[in-house]
């Protein structure tokens, strides 16, 4: 394993930019954030203001955990529902200069990182897949 | 990054176990997957047979995907619709032998791999965060 190399991973050059990532508004309903997902494919989005900076993250199971009743899921409460109510808010950030050691320690706890520049503008995310393809071809030599 | 170390990773230690593993029985309905998933807390499960193999694996996504009518999610058909019918059959599994290279060459496109034995009996699952964790530690040295 080069370390070096595999050191110098620069986020900005690595990371999916904010044009191509599926988010939603922070006052958008339930139901238009499921069928967001749904089409997009992912189980977890980030969840932008109408500045375009980060308010959080929204998924599926934070969807269908807010509408679980006593006896079943209660798929009419979700047009009742914002997004802003339900969001996880405590998301972890990084900037652009960040280092790889920085986004791998949260990347164990978190599917993708969002980065943000230092006006708080979303820029983009850095997942666990683009990671593990670099670890995948450094140790392939 | 000391490579040898790294590369030595023992599949059986690191996988979790069948038992703590949450799966469904491919006879399910969607309604109880979908009650599955979200008292787990999963995005994505395995799908057993009784006889306790490897069928495939179900997924929100999955889910979602099969009741989107052309106007709304049709949330009444997931009682109608069986787990055999949605579910990812085409999923990748090693056996408790398997290396460290092939756990993450896998890794990269799937966020975690099903570790059968040699007669197809399923074992556990290997996740993308247990890898992490792993290379954190290494590069923290
Ligand atoms: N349309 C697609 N094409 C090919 N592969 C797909 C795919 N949708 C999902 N996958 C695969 O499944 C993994 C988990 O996706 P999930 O949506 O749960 O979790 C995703 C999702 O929550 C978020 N994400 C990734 N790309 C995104 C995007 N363009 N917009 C918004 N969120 C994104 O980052 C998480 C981790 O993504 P990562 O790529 O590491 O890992 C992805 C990727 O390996
Ligand atoms: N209850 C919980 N406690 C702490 N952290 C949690 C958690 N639920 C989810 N996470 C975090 O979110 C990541 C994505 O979870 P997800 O359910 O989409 O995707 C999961 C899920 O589809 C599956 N999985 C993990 N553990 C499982 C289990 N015990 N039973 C069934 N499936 C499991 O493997 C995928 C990757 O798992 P990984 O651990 O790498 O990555 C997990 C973990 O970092």
């Amino acid at each position: 394993l080069h370390s070096e190399e595999f050191l110098e991973f620069n986020i900005s050059d690595f990371m999916i930019p904010s044009e191509r990532v599926a988010h939603v508004q922070v006052g958008n309903n339930l139901e238009h954030a499921l069928l967001v997902l749904t089409k997009s494919g992912y189980t977890a989005i980030p969840v932008l203001d109408p500045q375009y900076k980060l308010q959080g993250l929204i998924s599926t199971p934070i969807i269908m955990d807010s509408i679980l009743g006593l006896e079943r899921i209660e798929f009419e409460q979700l047009e009742q529902k914002r997004v802003e109510e339900a969001m996880n808010r405590n998301i972890p950030r990084l900037d652009a200069e960040s280092s790889i050691q920085q986004s791998i320690e949260l990347l164990v706890d978190h599917p993708f990182i969002c980065i943000e520049n230092k006006e708080g503008y979303f820029e983009g995310i850095l997942t666990r897949r683009t990671v593990l393809d670099q670890l995948n071809k450094h140790i392939r030599r």
